[in-house]
């Protein structure tokens, strides 16, 4: 388990922030 | 066997028994999604932060978000009521989680809360602390460490000259807060090790 980050599907949604991906923000 | 999330990044400790352990998972994901965005977006807003490579932005990210928001809902855990409320606005008693499955690590997110709140941070300090948390050069995957480590002493130094001016007879507040960053590797490590548990689980 040396990556829990991964895990969570934090990975994903910090690139996706990290990038202003507006259709991935809440409403 | 009744199921309980005793995350206070959760709306509810309670679980619907009738939901499949994919949905409880995708709720929870729901849930403490829009903080991590925050984090995020608090990043970017830390000078020279963006000026990191891609690779070392997202690794930073991945490693500190749980520290950064431990910092950001100290809040929630109330030292003197003995309670913790979750993001939803439930509150529970330390004696609830315990029986809900809760163990060292409650006990160890409340005293870290209580310390740091004891110092009494201004906003602004309190700001500077997480950005020093998060740019810690000795993350794992760290490509460029250099890079890192010379905005990092930055924001340390940014953070001492904050503190010496606004608190000049308490010289102990900076210490204090660099003794902290330890505390949150521990927190962040016994956090996966539930993370662990609960994905097992």
């Amino acid at each position: 388990f040396s990556d829990p980050a991964s895990n969570l599907g934090l990975e994903d949604i910090i690139r996706k922030a990290l990038m202003g991906n507006l259709e991935e923000r809440p409403e | 066997n009744r199921m309980y999330l005793v995350c206070p990044m959760n709306t509810s400790a309670h679980v619907d028994p009738q939901k499949s352990g994919h949905e409880v998972w995708e709720e929870f994901s729901h849930s403490f999604t829009p903080a991590v965005r925050e984090v995020v977006e608090f990043a970017k807003k830390i000078p020279g932060f963006r000026d990191l490579s891609q690779p070392d932005q997202v690794s930073l990210l991945k490693a500190g978000t749980f520290e950064v928001l431990v910092v950001r809902f100290a809040s929630l855990f109330d030292v003197k009521d003995r309670t913790v409320t979750f993001l939803g606005g439930k509150k529970y008693s330390v004696d609830t989680l315990r029986a809900m499955g809760a163990g060292d690590l409650l006990n160890s997110m409340f005293d870290f809360s209580e310390k740091l709140i004891n110092l009494g941070l201004s906003e602004e300090e309190m700001s500077l602390f997480t950005a020093v948390v998060l740019v810690s050069a000795d993350r794992s995957g760290i490509e460029n460490v250099n890079s890192v480590e010379a905005l990092q002493e930055t924001l340390i130094r940014a953070l001492r000259s904050l503190i010496t001016k606004n608190h000049p007879n308490e010289s102990a507040i900076f210490t204090k807060l660099l003794l902290k960053l330890p505390d949150l590797r521990s927190l962040n490590n016994m956090h996966s090790e539930q993370l662990l548990a609960f994905k097992v689980h």
